[in-house]
């Protein structure tokens, strides 16, 4: 399935406001894909959903679900 | 589970400022006051609370923006609440969500409030989808318990709850206060084991039962969560000998061993406890009966029949609970009058039901847990008929039952 552009800017904005990714304190706005796929495998890992670095159905159905406004820990070298 | 800091203290007051308004108050109010017994439960923490002025943890509802707030929240899903991390204190739930208790619709404020509560105490998210601390929201679960990850966490924090509470530090008492704990609230009861110390039809039509130090609700469609007896009614200890709630006046009475508490709703009145001292101590189960609207209590195999707004000469009672009240059991362990028009009467794991004339009808005893309780006999199948249709099938929240003018008149029963 493609994902569409909102799509994406949303799973990005919620891994951001939880705490998956962090925006660097210098440098380009702009997240680099590879930090993007490192934080939805944080998330997906976190979530106990199946690990695939990439925004699929049931990654996108986690992130609408009701939850609380505190970040969460999650990062690969938390969950290591 | 994370740790994001601890408060330097173990006896923390609180304040709720305001709640969510989805919610009647007293349940809202109950649903709070349950989520700080989770974590006090389990480590050696009190929670004081205070009607005024600055307290340790301050709960409140607020809309999308708040000027007291700097996160500000999402309408209807997504952020349900936040709150922060010790020493600071503030939790705050979204005003916009369904927030619920005792169902699957909406947002069950109980378990929200716990979680929240896990923050202000220090307590990151879990990264156990099935513990509190889990940041997305799991849903309803109507015998809820902490994660042993929770557990862990809190204890890692505060150590682990011991019998003695005591020693150190602080806290000044001079602010109205009410003291919520520090008793041990004793083993969670399971309503499928069929034995109740109490049932009560009370106000609205809902029907309560009562086990230890617990009370739930019995509905058509299921229970309601198990709150502790102190959580609902303030000041009533557990492990009653009966309850009985008059639509005549519209007060509630408790009885255990020698002592009375009458309650309006979940407000105490002024003087209560009493003594019992016209009828005996250690009742066994009280009802009302609307058709004469006196209240009937129970020990052994008499009862005492109760006028609540006249003075009742007792001199001729107990009489014999067989000459009013035929085919019913010795010793009750709980009784009621129903929406059904009908008196029930509980013993053991076994219920009796009564016609109009108040004779015991055909087919009881019944089984008290797989009629009332709604759980699952593991040697009833469908087939065996054990189904009182009257109690399953019957929407519980009507009340039918008579209301007069509440009089401002001491009950005689009492001192």
């Amino acid at each position: 399935r493609v994902v569409g552009p909102g799509e994406k800017e949303a799973a990005v904005d919620y891994l951001l406001q939880y705490g998956y990714l962090q925006r660097p304190l210098e440098g380009p706005d702009n997240f680099r894909p590879e930090d993007v796929t490192e934080a939805l495998r944080a998330f997906q890992e976190a979530s106990e959903l199946p690990v695939s670095g990439r925004l699929d159905d049931a990654t996108s159905a986690r992130m609408r679900q009701p939850r609380c406004g505190l970040e969460d820990p999650f990062n690969e070298k938390t969950l290591k | 589970y994370l740790l994001l800091g601890r408060w330097r203290k173990k006896h923390l007051t609180f304040r709720i400022v305001n709640l969510p308004s989805t919610l009647p108050s007293y349940t809202a109010r109950a649903a709070v006051l349950q989520a700080f017994q989770y974590w006090s439960s389990v480590a050696p923490l009190t929670f004081r609370e205070v009607k005024a002025g600055w307290a340790d943890i301050r709960l409140s509802s607020h809309g999308r923006h708040s000027p007291h707030c700097s996160s500000s929240f999402d309408g209807p899903g997504r952020v349900l609440a936040h709150a922060d991390i010790p020493e600071l204190g503030s939790v705050h739930f979204d005003e916009e969500e369904l927030w619920t208790e005792g169902t699957y619709r909406g947002v069950n404020l109980r378990i929200i409030a716990a979680h929240e509560l896990g923050h202000a105490l220090g307590l990151g998210h879990s990264r156990y989808t099935q513990a509190l601390m889990a940041p997305v929201y799991a849903g309803y679960r109507p015998y809820f318990k902490l994660h042993p990850d929770d557990v862990a966490g809190i204890q890692a924090l505060y150590g682990k709850k011991s019998p003695e509470i005591g020693e150190e530090e602080e806290e000044d008492t001079t602010l109205p206060t009410t003291t919520l704990v520090p008793t041990e609230p004793g083993p969670m009861p399971d309503p499928c084991s069929g034995d109740l110390d109490a049932v009560m039809l009370g106000p609205r039509g809902k029907t309560y039962a009562f086990k230890g130090n617990y009370v739930w609700t019995v509905t058509a469609s299921g229970l309601g969560p198990l709150f502790q007896v102190s959580a609902l009614w303030e000041g009533l200890p557990g492990n009653l000998d009966a309850a009985v709630y008059s639509p005549r006046t519209q007060w509630i009475h408790f009885f255990k061993g020698d002592k009375v508490w009458r309650y309006t709703n979940f407000k105490m009145s002024p003087g209560f406890p009493k003594k019992l001292n016209r009828v005996g101590p250690n009742l066994d189960a009280a009802l009302y009966w609307p058709i004469n609207k006196k209240v009937f209590l129970f020990k052994g195999s008499g009862y005492w029949q109760w006028d609540e707004l006249a003075t009742t000469d007792f001199s001729h009672y107990p009489k014999p609970t067989k000459g009013l009240f035929t085919g019913v059991p010795d010793q009750p362990s709980a009784a009621m009058s129903w929406l059904d028009g009908r008196v029930y009467f509980f013993k053991g794991k076994q219920y009796w039901r009564l016609n109009q004339q108040l004779q015991a009808e055909k087919g009881f005893p019944r089984d008290t847990a797989h009629n009332w309780m709604h759980c699952r006999s593991p040697n009833t199948t469908a087939s065996d008929g054990d189904t009182d249709s009257s109690v399953t099938g019957t929407t519980l929240n009507s009340d039918g039952s008579p209301r007069d003018t509440i009089l401002d008149v001491v009950p005689s029963v009492t001192d």
